[in-house]
């Protein structure tokens, strides 16, 4: 049996707008610990890893690890049906075929459940190893999202630089080009305004600013992001979901020629 | 000319 429950829809609400656009579907696996997801995008280029930590939710039981496959369109159209303040239970039974999402308004005079086939996905769990970044930057989320909007106009790729002086965002194309800096907060008086750099070396990277941009659908569930960039390999924008867990995205970087 | 690689080459299969 696999129950879990969150008081506020909200939450599921906007995890799923925060991958839906880059994957169909997607394999939760859930355990003591939680439910976690690891799936990459249709052309292979990037990897969502979501973990939800079983002990920030209101309740949760498993009794036996459950790998459920779930079409993320179906999902997110059955979370357009809970209201924002709604409880959320999401219940399987061990080796069901089917997940039931159960929405309880505040004053519980409204239960609503919706049962959802399950698929079986024949998914790639990726390894990936603990890197020693050489940059590592926080910055404001709505901050980000802007730059990768704005400078997607310019571009299909964006070269991010971290030096310790800051980091800039640069993108040229036959419209012209555009490059933004953002320098490190000298005062911090809200940690949610602070562009914070931690840097061993110093790095350039080219990505592809369609990525981003996906990635930054995330930016209602933190106010800020965290980009952890080393030489030729992949970048991870982390958003952290309060104190449920975090979704991470990894992005392959575009190399020379 | 820059050219997109693919997240697999970076991670191993488990």
């Amino acid at each position: 049996m696999f129950e879990a429950r969150l008081m506020n829809a909200t939450i599921l609400k906007k995890i799923l707008d925060a991958v839906k656009d880059l994957l169909n579907e997607g394999t939760f696996d859930c355990s003591d610990s939680g439910i976690q997801l690891q799936a990459m995008d249709n052309s292979h280029v990037s990897l969502v890893s979501l973990t939800l930590r079983s002990d920030s939710f209101d309740k949760f039981r498993c009794d036996r690890n459950l790998s459920m496959g779930m079409n993320l369109g179906t999902m997110a159209k059955i979370l357009k049906c809970a209201n924002n303040d709604d409880t959320v239970t999401i219940k399987a039974q061990d080796n069901a075929d089917t997940v039931t999402f159960m929405f309880e308004s505040q004053n519980h005079e409204k239960v609503s459940d919706y049962e959802m086939k399950l698929m079986n996905l024949d998914q790639e769990h990726l390894g990936i190893p603990d890197t020693d970044y050489s940059c590592v930057v926080r910055m404001p989320s709505m901050e980000f999202a802007r730059i990768c909007r704005d400078l997607a106009q310019f571009s299909e790729s964006m070269v991010i630089c971290c030096t310790k002086e800051g980091v800039k965002f640069s993108a040229s194309g036959d419209l012209g080009s555009a490059n933004v800096k953002l320098a490190q907060t000298s005062n911090v008086d809200k940690e949610e305004e602070a562009v914070i750099i931690e840097m061993q070396e110093p790095v350039t990277l080219t990505f592809a600013c369609r990525y981003l941009n996906a990635f930054t659908k995330a930016t209602p569930l933190c106010n800020q992001v965290q980009l952890s960039m080393s030489a030729d390999v992949p970048l991870v924008v982390e958003y952290r979901i309060s104190d449920l867990g975090h979704i991470r995205y990894y992005l392959a970087p575009k190399i020379e020629e | 000319k820059s050219k997109q690689s693919g997240i697999k080459n970076y991670f191993s299969t488990k």
